[in-house]
């Protein structure tokens, strides 16, 4: 553990009154070693040390906390800053309902289950009455799927067969929000390669025509290093406005996390932590730090 | 990074470490990245000419042994037991495999085995509609080890030669649905005493250092004969194939290469080993 790394690391701390260059090399040396093996992006890592080193220099090393602790802390912390980004913006708030929300991401990734987790999560903690609009028309059984999660929760779904095309379906499916006077619209597009040219117009296809107020990037916790390359691209295409990171209830470090927010800048909303509607929470940035390193 | 005339020093081994584990090679790039130091120091590898085909030979020997095709049972159906944690692609992976069978000549038969996630059953039966394959299957709800009953005795009774049975995600650390798992091989063993003939794990090659947790911890549940690397059309190399060689030495049977039916490819070494060090 990196813990333990580090206890090692910090023998040539004891009775030294200030945290130098020599005498935290080692200590430098496993943090870096942890992050790349939680899936840490190599150069995010880097810079990431480089970072925190420059602040843990010439700090005095403080008698009453064993300064392995007191190292661990310096990294903790700024990850935890990292982490936290503009959190505190959350969702966006619309300048008149309804309030359109777009999930985007990498096949897989959670999306059509996060959809359903945030309406409800919507309903609970804001009093919002969403509609789920269905503009995954290429996955067998995905408009299926949305539907019989709104059934199971009692959220409306807006759907169409899927001849139709996805930026249609969505623009329909905002004018069937107002006329039912739903307040929050959640768009579920279907998965796709950040590579895949024809697939990343039509997302922006269906932004320029529906004009979200927040795109949210969903996110596999347990992604490896493509983690910063479908981001960037995805990122490049779309204004995102945050990310949700899923199935965080497995073991995965999470280590793509925090590339993730680093190349993109924004910030993880939420954490999906199980398969069940209501396992969605609020993302808790000090937990994952914890994690991250180990 | 193998440009003419470059020095093999600290800065080209760091650089290279970065190749190997943007590839999500992990601690086994770091490895060897050592090796290389060791070849360097004695003299076995002289310049940055000669890596690239140190670096080949080396990953090509890790992976000795890891290509091998679908098994068939001597008699009676071949049970294909699918696997693997949320998302990875285990329901599509079901569907091509169906469809290669098929044109092979085979009579296939699937098991609708997530009766658990919303649509699950839908959403195979969809395939099983648009490749003409009969399909085993109960409302969402049922007890998985039933439908795995149902599908065994099916595939027994209509003699078909193969049996895919889908399974729901399952992430390793939740016990219950581990064991829940164990309970579906459990009934299907003791309908065939040597089904699953093949257990397929079916890994999202876009994972990290999880995936081999995610091997091992599997292997402990089912008998993991064999895995199928999906979304390999993307821009991951699926490097974690190299972690999980050393905890769980089964074959790669197939990579997925895409959404679509036609998109399943025998796992060929070499061109995984050249897409790495491209
Ligand atoms: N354990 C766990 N499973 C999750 C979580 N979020 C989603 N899942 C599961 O992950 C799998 C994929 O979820 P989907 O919602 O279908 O993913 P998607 O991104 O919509 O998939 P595509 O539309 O095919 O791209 C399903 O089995 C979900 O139940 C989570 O936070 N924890
Ligand atoms: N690009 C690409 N996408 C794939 C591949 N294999 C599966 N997918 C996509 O990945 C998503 C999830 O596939 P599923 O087959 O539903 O995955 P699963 O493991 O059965 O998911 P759960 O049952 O929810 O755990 C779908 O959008 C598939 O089209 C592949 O090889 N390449
Ligand atoms: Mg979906
Ligand atoms: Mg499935």
């Amino acid at each position: 553990s990196l813990a333990g790394a580090l206890g090692k690391a910090y023998r040539a701390i004891v009775g030294q009154k200030v945290l130098t260059e020599s005498n935290i090399e080692d200590g430098i040396r496993a943090v870096r070693q942890a992050l790349l093996e939680a899936d840490v992006n190599f150069q995010v890592a880097k810079e990431f040390v480089a970072d925190v080193k420059r602040r843990a220099l010439g700090l005095d090393v403080i008698k009453a906390v064993e300064p392995g602790q007191q190292f661990i802390k310096c990294f903790h912390d700024a990850l935890t800053d990292l982490l936290l980004g503009g959190q505190a913006q959350g969702l966006p708030v619309a300048p008149q309902a309804p309030l359109v929300l777009m999930m985007c991401g990498l096949q897989g990734s959670g999306k059509t289950t996060t959809c359903a987790k945030l309406a409800l999560w919507l309903r609970k903690n804001k009093k919002k009455n969403p509609l789920l609009v269905a503009a995954d028309l290429q996955r067998p059984a995905a408009v299926d799927q949305l539907q019989a999660l709104g059934k199971q929760l009692n959220i409306a779904v807006y759907a169409e067969p899927t001849t139709a095309r996805p930026p249609e379906v969505c623009r329909r499916g905002l004018e069937h929000a107002r006329t039912r006077q739903h307040d929050v619209v959640i768009l579920d597009t279907a998965g796709r390669l950040h590579i895949d040219e024809p697939l990343m117009k039509e997302l922006q296809q269906i932004h320029d025509l529906c004009k979200p107020h927040g795109v949210l990037l969903v996110c596999d916790s347990m992604l490896g290093q493509d983690a910063v390359n479908s981001a960037k691209e995805f990122h490049a295409r779309l204004p995102l406005h945050g990310l949700v990171l899923t199935k965080v209830d497995g073991d995965a470090r999470g280590g793509a996390a925090l590339s993730i927010v680093k190349v993109t800048g924004r910030p993880i909303l939420f954490a999906g932590v199980g398969e069940k509607p209501d396992d969605l929470e609020e993302f808790d940035p000090p937990r994952m730090a914890g994690r991250i390193l180990g | 990074l193998f440009s003419f005339g470059r020095k093999l020093d600290e800065t080209f081994l760091e650089e290279l470490e970065e190749v190997l584990y943007n590839s999500d090679l992990g601690p086994v790039g770091t490895r060897i990245v050592e090796d290389l130091k060791e070849s360097y120091r004695k003299r076995e590898v002289k310049e940055v000419a000669e890596v690239p085909a140190f670096l080949r030979r080396r990953l090509l020997h890790r992976l000795a042994g890891s290509e091998a095709p679908l098994v068939s049972a001597p008699q009676g159906p071949t049970v294909v037991l699918i696997v693997g944690v949320n998302g990875s692609g285990k329901t599509t992976s079901i569907a091509k495999l169906a469809a290669h069978l098929k044109k092979q000549g085979k009579s296939v038969l699937l098991g609708a085995g997530d009766t658990f996630r919303a649509a699950a059953v839908e959403q195979l039966t969809r395939w099983a509609e648009r490749l003409g394959i009969p399909i085993v299957k109960q409302p969402t709800g049922a007890d998985p080890a039933a439908v795995a009953f149902d599908a065994v005795a099916a595939a027994v009774a209509r003699k078909v030669d193969y049996l895919l049975l889908d399974t729901a995600g399952r992430l390793h650390t939740q016990k219950n649905l581990m064991a829940e798992l164990e309970k579906v091989v459990r009934v299907v063993k003791k309908q065939l005493p040597d089904a699953p003939h093949e257990t397929l794990l079916v890994l999202d090659a876009t994972t990290g250092q999880n995936a081999i947790r995610q091997a091992s911890e599997f292997a402990q549940s089912a008998p993991v004969t064999g895995l199928i690397l999906a979304k390999m059309d993307g821009t991951a190399k699926g490097g974690a194939f190299f972690g999980i060689r050393e905890v769980l030495p089964v074959p790669v049977k197939f990579l997925g290469v895409g959404e679509g039916v036609e998109d399943l490819e025998p796992f060929a070494v070499e061109g995984y080993v050249d897409a790495i060090l491209t």
